[in-house]
């Protein structure tokens, strides 16, 4: 982990009285190593780990701590600055409905994420229409319904024929007349690089003008994490994320690319595949999980 | 990076930033560089030349497992029972890649059937039925809910094994590696499979995101031992993901890639080509 390897590197800081230029660059290095190793973009790792050189720097070694120590918190604190708010509140429009859309690549969980949304609003008694707007994949439909079902909950859809802008429009005009408290709107998969899908997107947006637009991420996407979300909030504008998969072993680096990128905050995780579970975001837990 | 003289010390950073952000992953990273500098220093290689041994060195690592037995040429046996399971992490895209695999195999002539096996998530069985009229392909599924997976494997196989199919693709529900009771089932699963049908041609193939992390190399491993893995599907390349992880996977397991997923159609399917591969890893 970390802290082994920062021992050896933070050897040349014994008996020194302050963490300088100099004796920080291998300790440096080795955070750099380990974010990699934990999927964080390079170019974000670049910027995190400048971030930490310049809180590092002149701060007096403190007497009775071993420097690598310090040095671990001072890289934790960064990272969990960085990482957030805990607890980010989901939006509450006011007149209801809220308006609520899902986004992101394929296969991220954005369909089992509305469906978590659905029930983790109905803890806060607050009432749901599901819209089911993925008329592209093979049963993307009956998958929402399914889940609908499982949760009694209500969804919106009008089959595989008509344009998702349509289906999103018509499901907000029913979920005014249903009188329910907010709407959540299913998207199917695109790749950041489509540019008819993200137009469609950024249609779906327009014709709606949600509250919430929350770009769901698996939590073992690579590199690309940067790029997508960057696309993603430059293209659409995001006002939040899920992280999803945390249930997994993987060490979560995307987190830390999709914060520093979109600047929004990551509101919830996924840490199973059953509807209950989604959890409040932590972000002393991801930094932890990160780091390794 | 390709200019006159021999490769300078930003170009060797550049081309390890470039393997870097391709998810190569850093150990993998630190490999490849040592390698290509021992080369370098010992022939002083021009920048262009180094390139093209860098090129060499990233295929070689992804053709090493055909030196090592594996036939290069992938394709079901005719004549006999072919079994294919198909298994992996969520979301990857495993019901998709057997829809366009249902859709080679008809159009090549084999009698194809696809098991559903995924008995557990919302419409899954829904999924893959579509995906089999598509190719007019049979899905042999349990109609209950909740249904033990390994029930209709062992019903698809029957079915199979009565009419004379030449592919069986089985579909399972996506898993992740660290729990335990799902990699049991997916063992229980490959049981299945060898004891009923122990004459079969088995292929089980692990289906890895081209998006994914570093966590890729840990699926792999633990796949590998639960579902003795005989090769590898690398989806989503239509994508940015460059899907570097997938060389670590094959230098560490010596798994061969058998097949790229570029896109949601059924004919965005294709054989693995290293030249390919590497080409578009360092564009
Ligand atoms: N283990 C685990 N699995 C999850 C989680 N969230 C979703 N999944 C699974 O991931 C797979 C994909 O989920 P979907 O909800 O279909 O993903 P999607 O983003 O809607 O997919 P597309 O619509 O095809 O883009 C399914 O097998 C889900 O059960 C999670 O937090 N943990
Ligand atoms: N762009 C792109 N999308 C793909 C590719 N392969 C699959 N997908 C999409 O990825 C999403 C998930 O595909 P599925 O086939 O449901 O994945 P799965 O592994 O069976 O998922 P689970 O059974 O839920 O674990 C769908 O939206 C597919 O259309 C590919 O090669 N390229
Ligand atoms: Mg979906
Ligand atoms: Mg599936």
């Amino acid at each position: 982990a970390l802290a082994e390897r920062l021992e050896s590197a933070w050897k040349t800081l014994r008996g020194q009285d302050k963490i300088t230029e100099n004796n920080i660059q291998e300790a440096l290095r080795e955070v750099r190593r380990a974010l990699l190793e934990a999927d964080v973009n390079l170019q974000v790792a670049k910027d995190f780990i400048e971030n930490v050189r310049q809180r590092a720097i002149g701060a007096e070694v403190i007497a009775g701590v071993r420097p690598d120590q310090q040095f671990i918190k001072i890289v934790y604190d960064a990272l969990v600055e960085v990482m957030g708010e805990s607890h980010s509140p989901l939006a509450h429009g006011e007149p209801p409905p809220t308006i609520i859309l899902m986004a992101g690549l394929q296969g991220t969980g954005k369909t089992t994420a509305t469906a978590k949304l659905a029930l983790h609003l109905r803890k806060e008694r607050r009432s749901t229409l599901l819209v089911a707007t993925d008329v592209y994949r093979p049963a993307a439909i009956d998958q929402l319904i399914t889940l609908g079902r499982q949760i009694d909950v209500p969804v919106f859809e009008m089959g595989t024929a008509v344009s998702p802008v349509e289906i999103a429009r018509q499901g907000v005009a029913k979920a005014k007349e249903l009188g329910v408290d907010t709407v959540i709107i299913d998207t199917a998969g695109r790749l950041q690089i489509d540019a008819e899908m993200m137009a469609e997107l950024a249609a779906i947006k327009d014709a709606v003008q949600p509250h919430e637009t929350l770009l769901v991420v698996d939590a073992m996407t690579g590199q690309e994490a940067a790029n997508l979300t960057r696309a993603f909030h430059e293209q659409v504008g995001i006002t939040g994320a899920i992280l999803t998969k945390l249930d997994g072993d993987t060490r979560g680096g995307a987190a830390l690319s999709v914060r520093q990128v979109s600047g929004q905050p990551i509101k919830f995780i996924g840490v199973g595949e059953k509807v209950e579970a989604l959890q409040p975001f932590y972000p002393d837990r991801l930094a932890s999980r990160i780091l390794g | 990076i390709v200019g006159q003289g021999p490769l300078s010390r930003d170009a060797i950073e550049e081309i390890e930033m470039l393997l870097l952000q391709s998810d190569v992953g850093v150990k993998a990273t630190d490999r490849i560089i040592a390698a290509l500098q021992t080369k370098i220093r010992q022939e002083i290689l021009p920048a262009d030349q180094a390139i093209a041994y860098l090129k060499e060195i990233l295929r070689d690592i992804l053709d090493r497992p055909f030196e090592a037995g594996y036939r290069r040429d992938f394709a079901p046996k005719k004549g006999v029972l072919n079994i294919w399971l198909i298994a992996g992490v969520n979301g990857v895209g495993k019901t998709t890649t057997i829809g366009k695999l249902a859709h080679i195999a008809t159009q090549s002539g084999y009698r194809c059937l696809i098991a559903a096996a995924d008995t557990f998530r919302a419409a899954a069985t829904e999924q893959v039925k579509i995906w089999g009229q598509r190719s007019d392909v049979e899905v042999i599924a349990n109609p209950g809910k909740n249904t033990d997976p390994a029930a209709v494997v062992f019903d698809a196989i029957g079915a199979a094994q009565a009419r004379g199919t030449e592919l069986l693709l089985v579909d399972t529900a996506g898993r992740l590696q660290n729990k335990a009771n799902l990699m049991e089932e997916l063992k229980k699963i490959r049981r299945i499979i060898d004891k009923k049908a122990g004459d079969a041609q088995i292929e089980s193939l692990l289906v890895l995101d081209a998006t994914l992390g570093q966590n890729g190399l840990r699926q792999a491993q633990v796949f590998a031992e639960a579902a003795q893995l005989t090769g590898v599907i690398l989806t989503k390349l239509d994508g940015t993901a460059k899907g570097g992880v997938a060389l670590a996977v094959v230098q560490e397991l010596g798994l061969p890639i058998r097949f790229i997923g570029a896109g949601e159609g059924i004919k965005d399917l294709r054989p693995f080509s290293s030249f390919e591969f590497v080409e578009a890893l360092l564009s």
